[in-house]
């Protein structure tokens, strides 16, 4: 099972859209996938029509120890199951605070499922807290989606740097994998002088020893597509929602270029 | 001097980009304002132009009683200063557990500038942490800049909550001002529901008693224009960047629009 945290402390850039929409695409290829939603905000739960009740176990009782990973998951479509988040993932600053190797609670609970699926994304929050560092500490792979804006580019090195310690001191196996580009207005000059950038930083640094020597940015962009945004409000991922939109059919390229990027490396 | 907090947990919606605007905005009306960027990504504080050093004292120090805001402040343009933002504010939920009283850390270092300025607008990061639950503590209302879209809107709730919660538990004189929509898309369908849904919210809620009771969904909306996200790679805000742009023609109205809810209340 290969474990992909889908990461970048700047809000709105497509996290939650990427992490559901490329498992989803990944599925229907015939990958069995999981999602983790790490946020609590649980829009990736919300994005997959799953309801999390109040008085249910969470992912903070999985972190504490308390349950097991497959107490809290659903099978949302064939070869898709959701790790729910909740509302109390928000205290795990708190919770997990005096807890001795807090930083490896998630990925004890994900070895238990290391053989029921092939990819397992986990959708972070717009933070680099105690959640964020669990995720790096427990994945293979770090997954950026980026909106080709200034401020969105701005916070990159620091991403990177924050990737740099974690596999430092925490988990010596961890990679870039790759940038995705997401709700690309593919007419505006601010967009294709960032694509530009990043392009061009991933070029400079191939082959120097660091976390993201072999990392790309990823030749699909996925361009600004209404039908992304109304998708989590039925509930269903684009493929199920909008299957003939650009949305879907950039998620479902975006998907192709993942597994090759796989092969490549 | 009017303390406001620009706040909502959902990330990439607006908010730094209504926190710097509006400000310049009510500043080339002639009012004296200062804008706090509260955010461990430091946009605002890149967004007006200043570069904080990692050895430069911060807001950190200040919410730790080691120096004074006025240390960290920065004249931006005419009438307008900025409190600038660090790196290691991301420290600030470590950093403040266990002290006595860190709530109300900001609010006691804001009266020291009562007199200087007409209005003070806090930039909030996209969580609802230590730093966010800080500005709640010491604001008398909140402004919440929101993107058209069901994610954003799914997360309405809880932010009232919220709010409800510091105004009962830290801060009774807190009331929520508003709701401005950002990065308005007017020919989508989307976007015309979900302003409908927010406007028809806050009709219902007029007069029962709640933080919200005299909240709007103010009329001005903030239409998505790429000069908007532009303007950070420049240093300025809209107004000096790209004065006779969508962008700045709507920060402008929604100065005025703010000001006039003002007297309403
Ligand atoms: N390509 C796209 N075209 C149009 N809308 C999009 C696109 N991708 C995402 N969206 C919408 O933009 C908003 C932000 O996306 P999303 O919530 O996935 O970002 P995020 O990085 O997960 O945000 P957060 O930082 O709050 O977790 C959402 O309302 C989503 O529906
Ligand atoms: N009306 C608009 N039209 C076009 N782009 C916009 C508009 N408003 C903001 N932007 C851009 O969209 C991105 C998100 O906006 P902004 O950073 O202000 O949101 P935020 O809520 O402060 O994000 P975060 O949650 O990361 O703090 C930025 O790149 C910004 O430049
Ligand atoms: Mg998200
Ligand atoms: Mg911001």
């Amino acid at each position: 099972m290969r474990k992909v945290a889908v990461l970048n402390q700047k809000g709105g850039v497509g996290k939650t859209t990427t992490a559901v929409n490329l498992s989803a695409a990944l599925a229907e290829l015939g990958h069995r996938v999981c999602v983790v939603d790490m946020d609590p905000q649980a829009h990736a739960t919300l994005h997959l029509g799953v309801t999390a009740r109040e008085d249910e176990r969470s992912l903070l009782d999985v972190l504490l120890g308390e349950c097991a990973l497959a107490d809290i998951t659903h099978d949302v479509r064939e070869r898709l199951a959701l790790v729910r988040a909740s509302i109390d993932l928000a205290a795990a600053e708190a919770e997990l605070a005096g807890v001795e190797g807090r930083e490896a609670a998630l990925s004890t609970a994900l070895d238990a499922v290391e053989s029921q699926y092939d990819f397992l994304f986990i959708d972070c929050p717009p933070s680099l807290g105690v959640l964020t560092i669990n995720a790096l500490a427990a994945v293979d792979e770090v997954l950026i989606p980026m909106q080709p804006h200034f401020l969105a580019l701005h916070g990159l090195s620091k991403l990177l740097e924050t990737i740099e310690l974690a596999a430092e001191r925490l988990n010596p196996k961890l990679r870039l994998r790759g940038v995705v580009l997401c709700m690309y207005d593919a007419g505006t000059r601010l967009a294709a002088e960032v694509a530009r950038d990043v392009a061009r930083f991933f070029d400079q640094v191939q082959g120097q020893p660091s976390p993201w020597a072999d990392a790309c940015a990823y030749e699909t962009r996925i361009r600004r597509n209404v039908r992304l945004a109304e998708a989590p409000s039925f509930g269903k991922s684009i493929l199920d929602y909008a299957s003939n939109s650009p949305g879907a059919a950039d998620y479902r390229q975006l998907a192709r270029d993942y597994l090759d990027s796989l092969t490549a490396a």
